[in-house]
Formats: C-alpha cells, structure tokens, sequence
C-alpha cells in the first residue's frame, strides 16, 4: 500500500470520526444531510457485499467493518436519537435519493465491467459514491451557518478522493497496474464535484472567515 | 499487473 493510499483511507475515517463526535459529543447532526448519510449506507453495503466471500487483508477487512458499522450508526443517530434528532435540519434536506440512485444503478447496468450481480452492485456503489456528496453540499448552501465541524467534515471527504487519485496514479505508472476506467473516471467526477467547496472552504480559511457558500 | 488491482481498495 502506498503513502497516498494510507492518507485518502486515513482522512476518509478521520472525516467520519469528526462526524461522529460532533453527533456523540455536541449531541447535534445540525447541518449534516441524512441524504448523503443515506447513500453511504448504500454504497458500503452494495460495494462490501463480497466482505464474507473474499479476503485480501485483514486490514481490508477490518476498514470495511468500520465503515459499515459507523455509517449505520450516524444514520440511526441522526433518525432515532432523541436528541440527536431535533438537530436535524429536515426542512432544508430535500435532495431526493431516487434521482441519484436510479440513474447510478441504470448506468451501473450498461456500463460494468462483468454483467453479474456482485459486479454491477460493486460498480453501482462507484457511480453512486460519486455523486452522494450532492445533498450534503446543497445542504450547505442553504445553511447560513456552517460550523467548523461540518465544513471539516466535507473537506476531510473530499481530500480523501483526492488522495485516491493520486493514489491511483501513483499504481499506474510506478506499480505497473492496468487501466481501470470506471473507477478512476467516477472518483475523477466525485473529486470534482468538491471543487466548489474546496475553493470556498480555503478562501474562508486564509482569511480567517467563517465558511459560507455562495446560494 | 493483477486483475484486482482496484478491488483491495475500499
């Protein structure tokens, strides 16, 4: 595994940790989409469906426990904690999921790499990763206040993407590995999509602003 | 390079 590896998977659970102490610690899910939360839960159980089936290390398997695991907690949280709950900020969380699962799976089905059900749900999971920030981000720019742990949080998330790409990279032309287009070009979108956020989220942090974004 | 080369990332 290489260092850019390490760093995306380690700001990727770094991201997740910021959340869930805001959840446990400040008892509040106040500007975080339960969309988005929604859709991760998705992702890592469509992708990790072969978690029982293949091994490749233990500290894969280990990762993927964790990530299963908290994401379905930080959804109950944010559903069922009765405090937790009245945070939430349900009015302005109106992103629909469907517009967002529908046409990942769709084009999960055309486009995969091998028509069988563990790989269409696996390439379904990168199509829809890609795109499950949207509601979080759109969340966002309707909030007039954005705490520091929220806009640390998506920053955390992007730059673990980020890391991937370079990760990625980085096994092409130094470890010899093949091209893997549906990855790369879903993580090259998903990265993208927080170039808005990135450049506002730096701007605010030179200039010693809180962090707004422009409606 | 191996077949799975993407499928040990997460």
């Amino acid at each position: 595994m290489n260092a850019f590896r390490l760093a995306g998977d380690m700001t990727h659970l770094l991201s997740i940790i910021l959340l869930l102490h805001k959840i446990r610690a400040m008892k509040s899910c106040a500007g975080i989409s339960l969309r988005t939360q929604e859709l991760y839960v998705i992702v890592f159980v469509t992708r990790y469906v072969d978690l029982s089936m293949k091994y490749y290390s233990f500290y894969n398997s280990i990762m993927k426990i964790v990530f299963l695991g908290t994401s379905i907690s930080i959804v109950w949280y944010m559903r069922y904690h009765k405090v937790v709950k009245q945070t939430y900020n349900k009015d302005v969380d109106t992103f629909r999921h469907i517009f967002l699962i529908l046409p990942c799976f769709v084009l999960a089905l055309l486009i995969n790499r091998a028509f069988t059900v563990i790989e269409v749900l696996w390439t379904f999971s990168l199509y829809l990763e890609a795109v499950a920030i949207l509601p979080q981000l759109v969340l966002l720019q309707r909030s007039r206040n954005i705490d520091n742990l929220t806009g640390n949080y998506v920053f955390l998330l992007g730059a673990y993407r980020a890391f991937y790409l370079l990760n990625w990279i980085y096994r092409f032309f130094i470890e010899n590995h093949q091209v893997r287009w549906i990855p790369w070009l879903s993580g090259l979108l998903q990265t993208a999509i927080y170039a808005d956020f990135f450049y506002y989220y730096i701007k605010s942090w030179k200039n010693r602003e809180k962090l707004k974004l422009p409606a | 390079a191996d077949q799975s080369s993407v499928k040990d990332e997460l």
